[in-house]
């Protein structure tokens, strides 16, 4: 049986957010990266943030190690850090650019805008 | 499923009150008083127009309309989920470079025959793969008919000093022909050339489009010689940019990170100071003057 709170309450500690998807708003202007960045000049990033807890819900599409690391944690929290929770899905965006020789460029970046977050 | 398609741009008004005109070496912008708020959100609000000048000349880039509309696609079958290297126009490139023409006609000869169209594609890495190349021509409508013609009317493609043909067009010798991009496939002439400058030749030509020995063939003494391209709607005397020839070069690149972009940017906006990081390294190492254009430094705001 996992170490389980008598009050089913954290004592005094505001529920702490599972791990989940936020909003991350990217603004290439604020970044000074606008003098060559064309488009877009901002999007929508988004972040991962929360804790991975026992029990993992399924939808975090926890790896067998975080599965262990989240029950070692959650039976002794001295013995292991929690796992972390961390993007499982990213997807690209198009940028228009100018590179060093003036030339408008059309690239894909993998990897730019968070779709799914999970614990790891 | 919606279509994704090219929106063209609505109004000129419309780029007008985006349009800002940047001068990347002052890193200012002079903004054009814009109209009221168009009531979109940032992300919709038409990128920013900058002249795409031919390079050396001024620092001010506008973005072919041709590159617009690629970005506009692209990012709309990104949002629809549609994975745009699946595009046919994509070639399966992960790139797409566009570059100014920097030719000039000579003016010397009576008749123009031959067009130079020279590209510096010296930022084409050679570590990226060469997926297809194309020369963009946009034709005029010809102010006059060319004359009686003697045949359906050739134009054709070659490296500059070469007979390699890359590439071939007839054009229509009947009726009025209207303006329009003639677009070649110029993917074999870049493979072979060192990537710093390239130089493509245009030649008219009556005859069979591809024999190479048209031009060469010994004429009949009723043959008149070829028209001069700029009846064909070739000439570049006065082009308004949005006119010029655009080669546009698709590559795959596996380089995923924007690291890459950031360094160039670095390296071609300041000379690399002491502080600057190892090869590779982004942010430069710490401890330098500054952690980089890109990033405000702590405290003080910087302003590129």
């Amino acid at each position: 049986t996992t170490f389980t709170s008598r009050h089913g309450k954290r004592h005094g500690k505001k529920s702490r957010l599972r791990c989940s998807k936020k909003p991350l708003h990217v603004n290439f202007k604020e970044l000074g990266w606008d003098d060559w960045i064309i488009a877009p000049l901002e999007y929508e990033a988004y972040h991962c943030e929360g804790v991975c807890d026992f029990p993992l819900r399924s939808h975090l599409e926890p790896t067998n190690h975080a599965i262990i690391q989240t029950l070692m944690n959650s039976m002794d929290p001295g013995s292991t850090p929690p796992s972390c929770c961390v993007p499982t899905k990213l997807t690209p965006i198009s940028i228009l650019y100018i590179d060093a020789g003036n030339n408008v460029v059309y690239k894909q970046y993998e990897d730019m805008v968070v779709e799914s977050c999970g614990c790891r | 499923f919606q279509q994704a398609s090219i929106s063209s741009l609505s109004s000129s008004s419309e780029l007008d009150s985006t349009k800002d005109v940047r001068s990347r070496k002052e890193g200012k912008m002079l903004r054009t008083p814009r109209d009221g708020a168009t009531g979109r959100t940032p992300q919709e609000r038409q990128p920013p127009q900058r002249e795409q000048e031919p390079p050396g000349r001024g620092p001010r880039v506008v973005p072919h309309e041709y590159m617009l509309s690629i970005y506009r696609t692209y990012s709309i079958a990104e949002k629809l989920g549609i994975n745009a290297s699946f595009f046919q126009s994509s070639k399966s490139a992960n790139t797409i470079t566009s570059f100014v023409d920097r030719g000039l006609d000579d003016l010397s000869h009576t008749a123009l025959r031959r067009q130079k169209y020279l590209f510096d594609v010296f930022t084409l890495s050679d570590k990226e793969e060469l997926v297809g190349a194309e020369l963009r021509l946009y034709r005029q409508a010809p102010a006059a008919p060319w004359g009686p013609p003697a045949g359906p009317v050739h134009v054709q493609l070659f490296p500059c000093q070469s007979q390699l043909l890359l590439d071939a067009r007839t054009l229509d010798a009947q009726g009025p022909t209207p303006a329009g991009w003639e677009v070649f496939d110029v993917w074999q002439g870049l493979r072979h050339q060192a990537r710093k400058q390239l130089c493509l030749e245009l030649r008219s030509a009556w005859g069979e489009p591809d024999s190479r020995e048209t031009e060469a063939r010994a004429r009949g003494p009723q043959q008149p010689p070829p028209p001069d391209l700029r009846s064909l709607g070739f000439g570049r005397r006065v082009r308004p940019p949005q006119e010029r020839a655009l080669l546009v070069v698709f590559t795959r690149s596996q380089r995923k990170n924007l690291f890459a972009e950031m360094r160039e940017q670095l390296g071609s906006a300041e000379a690399a100071g002491p502080g600057a990081g190892a090869e590779g390294s982004w942010p430069p190492a710490s401890g330098s003057r500054d952690a980089g254009p890109w990033l405000p430094s702590l405290g003080r705001r910087r302003r590129r």
